[in-house]
């Protein structure tokens, strides 16, 4: 059982302490504000309010044993680099990082950080490919052109087979997986019907994706 | 080409315009401090200082013939609310807003944005889950257990089979897709062999996730 260190208890910080505290994760919140420390207090195995830059509270609460350390400041950029320092300073031998813009993460990833993720600016790119085709409800970047899109199937693909769906010309486009309620159909055949509240993950350029979710409009 | 006003330009609506932007939106940025505006005039159609829930100013710059809104403030309640409910009261057809809470998230439906997006609450749920496996660099939920992830090749994967890793019994886990270079293999076959730097696509729960980014190890 991993033992993770959460810094920070902002949306993301808190988002991320809950999500592994249901994974089974041993989760230890800080944050310098008693208000996220008490909401968290709920759900992580201990939450403690104080300043994450501070080596001697850190250590008081072991935190050079976790496995995992998470630095969730973004606007606050003190904190991010100093608390990034400190986790790796004392031991900690997996430290991911959140920054609010790229010179903030070259500054992390020179002082140590093992991972730096850009929760905002990822968000953006995710929505702004989703907005092409209303029923994208996720999406990840596979190339600079092309992406993986979970859609909702549209009103216009029930009761149809996928190879009536696949029968348009020139089509660069590959239906991955269709979920349906909690059982997953991959590699589905072709003559797999669509039923109401499909989702189906495809693979192909914005302007595939666009394409095939017009079918049969 | 659609019109897409984004209001509010912090990191995530920065973000989303130039994403947008480069996906061949016209794209009007609008935020009332005035060095987003500078920074966004770089890469929107046009960028604007001013209030975002400003009706007068939002017809000035004609943003009811827009195709799509997207209200991208989450710290500012005020600004994201009444942002919103100008939006669809001049007649957008379509908007979406970000909420920093589920709270703030109802407030928004029920004011009647189309879709409401919780940035940091997703990327938190997409770090937990990618921990288990250091190689997870995006991952997509599926059901409350199982998920898309996108994985590095790890290094003891390299020159094997699908087949040989497939070998392992029980293993609930399905490979949907290899990215190698700029390709895309989609449905790969059991004799694929995986190469340095190719990144692979599986759907499966966690623990099938984490087991079988194990073998050969
Ligand atoms: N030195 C510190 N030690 C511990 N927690 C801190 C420290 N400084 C700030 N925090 C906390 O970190 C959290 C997130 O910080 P910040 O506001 O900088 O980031 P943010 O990017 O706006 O967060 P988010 O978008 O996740 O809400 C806040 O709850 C804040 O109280
Ligand atoms: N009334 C308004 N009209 C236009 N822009 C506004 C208004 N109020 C705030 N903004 C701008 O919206 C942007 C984002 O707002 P806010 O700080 O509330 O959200 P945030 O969730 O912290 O943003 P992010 O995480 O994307 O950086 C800021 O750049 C701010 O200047």
């Amino acid at each position: 059982q991993d033992r993770v260190v959460v810094i920070g208890l902002g949306r993301f910080g808190t988002s991320t302490a809950r999500t592994l505290a249901s994974l089974g994760y041993e989760v230890l919140g800080i944050d310098i504000d008693e208000r996220p420390v008490t909401e968290a207090s709920d759900f992580v195995t201990l939450a403690a309010q104080g300043d994450g830059t501070d080596e001697e509270l850190l250590r008081s609460l072991h935190v050079e044993e976790s496995d995992v350390g998470i630095v969730a400041q973004g606007e606050n950029l003190a904190a991010s680099v100093l608390a990034t320092m400190v986790l790796k300073q004392i031991g900690v031998p997996w430290v991911i990082s959140k920054a609010a813009n790229k010179l903030h993460g070259d500054v992390l990833t020179r002082i140590g950080a093992d991972r730096v993720i850009f929760p905002e600016a990822d968000a953006g790119i995710r929505l702004g490919h989703s907005l092409a085709v209303r029923t994208i409800n996720d999406y990840i970047t596979l190339t600079p052109t092309a992406g993986l899109a979970k859609m909702h199937a549209p009103q216009h693909f029930i009761g149809r087979s996928l190879a009536d769906l696949y029968n348009t010309p020139d089509l660069a486009l590959s239906v991955l997986l269709i979920r349906r309620k909690d059982q997953l159909i991959t590699a589905p055949s072709y003559t797999e019907q669509i039923e109401a509240d499909d989702e189906i993950v495809v693979a192909g350029t914005d302007a595939a994706i666009n394409r095939f979710s017009t079918i049969g409009q």
